[in-house]
């Protein structure tokens, strides 16, 4: 399956690109999320240059880093949940049991030479629920979800104050050693239950944004002239 | 859309040339969300002495670059006259769509040429 490349002479470009073959077209409802359209204006040196109209020579972003998240990378990945269909379609409160989701990220677009440096998951909950907030905040206890068996074991638990905003949780080093290469897939069971008694929460949407660095499109830094 | 080269005058001299490159015309603009299209540019002219060789306010040549043009203005059959080639290139950023439905942002380098030299 990694043989297929797009006919024509565009396919060395591409792989060149570190593309397999040209994807088909933008996805139906599937809008850019503005966390990847400010990275973009961040890091176009193209459109930064038309902002300040003149950029000296060389005066470029540091090469290899994500300045907005803080870590070292070339590419950054927004990559969306593909297990809607495994969660509980209606909260529930009653004795104290709030639903659980599955979710599961495809990585399998991921070269094993890219190295991640970043693995954040973001959920966001129902609007009407989050504002409605629990007093005493919320526990979020993400574990491996293992098909068959239900829930593995737990790889974090974070207390979460308001949900108003996306809640993020860090998933490098907790599911996956910081340095090794990630997983092709990676299915995650989520709960999140209200620490005082109240209303459980819906989750709305949960995605991964994944930073990692390759290598070889890093090219080293241009020693001083002699 | 590119800027035609000059041949012959001062203008036919190794330097930057503007060339725009638009996915759309390459048709990869339903995949990639933005840019529409980058200024790539690319290298034309000529690097035959004096004038070209080094270029004013341009990257100087390579010093086996000014023995072969050198050599060509003295035997023009022994060697042809160096190449004109990107000196210096920057990146871009590109934001797309993969075949997984991510959206992807992927920083690459040598991209766009800033300035051409001989060599």
């Amino acid at each position: 399956a990694r043989a297929r490349m797009a006919p024509g002479p565009a396919a060395a470009l591409l792989q060149a690109l570190g593309l397999r073959d040209a994807p088909q077209g933008a996805p139906k409802h599937r809008p850019v999320p503005p966390l990847m359209w400010r990275l973009f204006r961040r890091r176009d040196p193209q459109e930064a240059r038309a902002k300040l109209r003149w950029t000296p020579p060389g005066a470029t972003l540091r090469p290899c880093h994500v300045e907005e998240l803080g870590v070292a990378g070339n590419i950054v990945r927004h990559i969306p949940d593909r297990g809607v269909r495994a969660r509980s379609p209606e909260p529930t409160s009653a004795a104290g049991q709030c639903p659980e989701w599955t979710v599961v990220f495809d990585l399998s677009a991921v070269d094993p030479a890219e190295l991640p440096s970043q693995a954040r998951l973001e959920l966001r909950f129902e609007a009407a629920e989050a504002k409605a907030g629990a007093a005493g905040g919320w526990e979020l206890r993400v574990a491996w979800a293992v098909e068959g068996v239900g829930v593995g074991p737990v790889l974090l638990r974070q207390v979460v104050a308001a949900l108003e905003t996306p809640v993020r949780a860090e998933l490098l080093g907790a599911a996956w050693a910081r340095n090794a290469s990630a997983p092709r897939s990676l299915r995650l069971a989520l709960a999140l239950r209200p620490r005082a008694p109240g209303a459980c929460a819906r989750l709305a949407e949960a995605s991964l944004l994944l930073v990692t660095l390759d290598p070889r499109l890093c090219h080293p830094l241009a020693r001083p002239r002699r | 859309e590119a800027e035609a080269a000059v041949s012959g005058g001062p203008s036919s001299a190794c330097r930057a040339r503007r060339l725009y490159v638009s996915f759309r015309e390459v048709g990869w603009h339903r995949w990639v969300i933005a840019p529409r299209g980058f200024l790539a540019n690319y290298c034309q002219g000529q690097c035959s002495l004096p004038a070209t060789m080094p270029g004013p306010g341009g990257p100087p040549a390579l010093n086996h670059a000014v023995l072969r043009a050198l050599m060509h203005s003295a035997a023009p059959s022994a060697a042809g006259l160096p190449c004109c080639v990107p000196a210096r290139l920057s990146p871009i950023s590109v934001l797309f769509f993969d075949n997984s439905d991510n959206v992807v942002l992927r920083h690459y380098e040598d991209m766009v040429v800033d300035e051409c030299g001989c060599r």
